[in-house]
């Protein structure tokens, strides 16, 4: 069974048309892994991304030089995931 | 394991199995009003189970499907409930009696169920269908990119190791070629809603163009409505409008198929949450989600109901 641990879900707030596009070649590096839950549309619309562990740092970095802001919308995926696997067990027990 | 659908913990999420046998157990307790048909087999070969609610023959429909993309487990676990909630308002709600009483309802509660057993089993943020691709190691096909509406355009994947992979070719999932195959053979769906989660959108077609659906201006006064009446219970908020104005460009998506085959009050959903938990909505949030999106599938169905086309 895939696990998570470690892998974050950021929510990136692009301020213009050129942040948009560096965020779509962001999507197109596809050694990072990177799972766009929501994708870089329009500056209007948050961009949801999911990062695995071994991607945080370049995503991050890469965030960070080009001025584009961000916030972790989740933590650790595999925390919220065990926490659902619990609640699932709790009602079938 | 529960004996009645009175029993089911509906705020809780469930494998396929749990589900389907909710489905048998809401069928044996009202087989006056509800019937489940198996309109085809997934991949793996696993029933594609719709529940028809009746009350009389050749009626026209209403269909709802929930879980195409299969790790937004919100939209399942609100099929559940909605299925319940049409059983226990029916005779009871003057409006949905009224529908009902006109009107069969079509709920596909596990739209990819492989999809969906996989996320249960293997790999929990799994969206796509579950058929391998040939010549990729990459498996599935976005069943909402896969119907011949600008199937292969804009807003939609050639790669099948992408999310939004469209697949070979039009209706090449057979979880997709099914309902195509059932709304074909009805003839007289009326309503469609495909429900998805999580970003708060109610949205009509057009996904793959920019060219505005010809019935735009009633389909964003209603879209207005059902929103409206969904944020009277929680103050949610939702935004509404044509897919391709409201969050971008998707080629392929089952409700621009839908409503090119005539069915005018076509929609999609995009259920809670935005900006805390994506697709791993707590549990206790189904309930919430499900009353409030209810709201707005009466108003949907109740325009449907007054304005017969």
């Amino acid at each position: 069974k895939k696990t998570f641990e470690g892998d974050q879900v950021l929510r990136i707030t692009a301020k213009n048309e050129a942040q948009i596009f560096l965020l779509k070649e962001l999507s197109e590096q596809e050694h990072l892994g990177l799972d766009f839950w929501r994708e870089p549309v329009h500056e209007s619309l948050p961009v949801d991304v999911y990062v695995p562990f071994h991607s945080l740092q370049a995503v991050r970095v890469f965030l960070r030089y080009n001025q584009i802001q961000y916030n972790v919308m989740i933590m650790d995926v595999q925390d919220l995931l065990d926490d659902e696997e619990r609640e699932m067990v709790k009602y079938r027990t | 394991i529960p004996r009645s659908t009175d029993d089911f913990v509906y705020t809780a999420y469930h494998d396929l199995n749990s589900i389907y046998s909710f489905m048998d157990m809401l069928v044996a307790e009202n087989s006056n009003l509800v019937s489940k048909i198996v309109i085809g087999q997934s991949y793996e070969n696993r029933p594609l189970n719709v529940l028809k609610f009746s009350t009389g023959a050749n009626r026209p429909g209403i269909w709802f499907d929930t879980g195409i993309h299969s790790r937004e487990w919100v939209t399942q676990a609100s099929g559940i409930w909605f299925a319940k909630k049409i059983v226990t308002d029916y005779g009871r709600d003057p409006v949905l009696t009224d529908i009902l009483n006109n009107y069969d309802i079509f709920l596909e509660i596990v739209t990819n169920p492989d999809g969906f057993a996989y996320t249960h089993s293997r790999d929990r943020m799994w969206r796509k269908t579950r058929k391998p691709n040939s010549g990729s190691s990459c498996v599935g096909v976005d069943p909402n990119r896969n119907w011949d509406a600008g199937f292969g355009g804009g807003g939609s994947s050639s790669n099948p190791c992408t999310e939004t992979y469209r697949g070979p070719s039009a209706h090449s999932e057979p979880e997709v070629k099914a309902i195509v195959d059932f709304v074909k053979s009805h003839g007289k769906l009326k309503a469609f809603v495909s429900i998805h989660s999580y970003s708060q959108m109610l949205l009509y077609p057009y996904g793959y163009t920019s060219t505005p659906a010809k019935d735009k201006a009633e389909l964003h006064e209603l879209a207005k409505k059902a929103i409206a009446s969904l944020q009277s219970l929680y103050n949610t908020r939702y935004t509404y409008g044509s897919i391709i104005t409201t969050i971008y460009q998707a080629s392929g998506g089952t409700i621009d198929w839908t409503y090119n085959q005539g069915i005018k009050y076509s929609y999609t959903f995009e259920l809670r949450d935005t900006g805390r938990y994506g697709f791993l909505l707590p549990a206790d949030q189904i309930i919430p989600t499900a009353e409030e999106t209810w709201l707005a599938l009466m108003a949907i169905m109740e325009h449907t109901r007054n304005n017969p086309y």
